[in-house]
């Protein structure tokens, strides 16, 4: 199973939105997908109408209580999607994991050994914390979203300095596997100058597709729903099947 | 001194925007002010020119060292405004802070006594961690920048419930001095219904004064300036310093 995380620790950049979407369009193209809710403020599970009442086992569960991971998935609504929910016991979680063993390999020990799906994607919280640790320890490669704001890209070097440390103390094999631009908003003269900044810095590790503002990722939620499903044919949606298409031209073989 | 903590665990509402103008627009107005970045990003410092070399001491030090808070105080640019920044290792106060006596209470008692500044502004991480546990265990009250998302409203009874649970076990005081709507946008039929539910369920805790999007706010830090600086007139500086006038109508006499 490919693990990607999708981590960013500079807060609402889209990496939830993301998260939905990217998992929900490698589900429609045939890939038997996981997601695991990371943040505990669950965003990515309420964003597939699974309220906090039917959330049976989390991700709490599996990091802290070790429950076999097999026990934690759930089905979502979306045909070869499955989900690792979180609960808000989750923001508990940092305090506790600090005085284990291998706090920061949890995650990675279990899902150790998967192979009921073919990719994994782990939506983490906006911070550098334990969970973000242990979703960088534990996956083959990240994916970053990126708001085309000057205090979005303070943050990038940051998150690449932290993303060095995990490399050298905790998964040597971590990759990037791209960055994609977010609520890209074609009026503001910021966005652009912004996104010049990045290409020129980072070169093809940007993704071609760019996704743009656009209301309707941010009214789906709402409907329990994944954008592609509340609209298929929205800005937003074209462009998360668009970045589907790159990151599977970036993918090995399945 | 009046302590006021900027917090919402929801990432990119507007809480570092809302520190930096209100913390100007409070300091325009005569009243001697103190920021306190307690955010490891350092937004807050960065919004006011303050590059991370020239970041003397920090809220870590503060935090972590317990070094005296008149150590850990710089100028800003603004006449009247004063900074404690943050630096890049407040992201590993939270670990280093869990096994500590009193661990939420250490930035009360740095800020204990002190009464050089009439009002204090801290500007929170995106997280219900220790660093947040930390300013709504020392604030007097909390004002909550809210995005008008149906993410961000889910939030709020998370953001509700901890500030709760500190009130019991920290900091009985601890109120809410109001609620900010952010990034306001009017031709989005969303916007209009989340606010309409926010204002049916916290009334008059609600600001009437709304922080429309405008592009200029996210402009100004890539100057160093506040966006009352930056450009006083805009739609973004005219809403921040009504905010103002009405955060003052809500406070105690000076
Ligand atoms: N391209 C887009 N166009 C319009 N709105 C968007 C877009 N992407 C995300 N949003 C909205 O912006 C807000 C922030 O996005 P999201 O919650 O996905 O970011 P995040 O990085 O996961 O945030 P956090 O840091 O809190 O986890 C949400 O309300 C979401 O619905
Ligand atoms: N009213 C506004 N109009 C337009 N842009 C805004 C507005 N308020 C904030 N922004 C921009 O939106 C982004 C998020 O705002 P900000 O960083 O202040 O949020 P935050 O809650 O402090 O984020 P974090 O959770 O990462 O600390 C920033 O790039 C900021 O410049
Ligand atoms: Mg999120
Ligand atoms: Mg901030």
């Amino acid at each position: 199973m490919i693990r990607i995380a999708i981590a960013n620790q500079k807060g609402g950049v889209g990496k939830t939105t993301t998260a939905i979407n990217i998992a929900t369009a490698m589900a429609a193209t045939g890939w038997k997908t996981l997601l695991i809710d990371l943040d505990p403020q669950g965003n990515a599970s309420t964003g597939f109408g699974i309220y906090a009442a039917d959330r049976i086992r989390s991700s709490y569960d599996l990091l802290v209580d070790q429950a076999p991971l097999v026990e934690c998935i759930q089905p979502t609504s979306i045909p070869g999607l499955d989900i690792v929910p979180a609960t808000v016991d989750l923001s508990g979680a940092e305090v506790e994991l600090v005085s284990v063993e291998q706090r920061t390999a949890r995650l990675r020990a279990a899902l150790a050994d998967h192979t009921a799906h073919e990719i994994c994607f782990i939506d983490c919280p906006p911070s550098l914390g334990l969970l973000t640790l242990n979703a960088l320890t534990t996956a083959d490669t990240l994916l970053v979203p990126l708001q085309c704001e000057f205090f979005a890209l303070e943050g990038l070097s940051q998150l690449l300095q932290t993303v060095e440390r995990v490399q050298q103390r905790f998964n040597p094999d971590l990759g990037i596997i791209g960055v994609v631009l977010t609520m890209f908003d074609r009026r503001n003269r910021l966005t652009d100058q912004v996104a010049d900044d990045v290409r020129d810095c980072l070169g093809g590790l940007v993704f071609e597709s760019v996704i743009p503002r656009n209301v309707r990722l941010s009214e789906a939620p709402s409907h329990g729903l994944p954008a592609l499903v509340y609209d298929h044919a929205c800005a937003g949606s074209r462009a998360y099947m668009s970045l589907a298409r790159e990151l599977i031209g970036r993918l090995p073989e399945k």
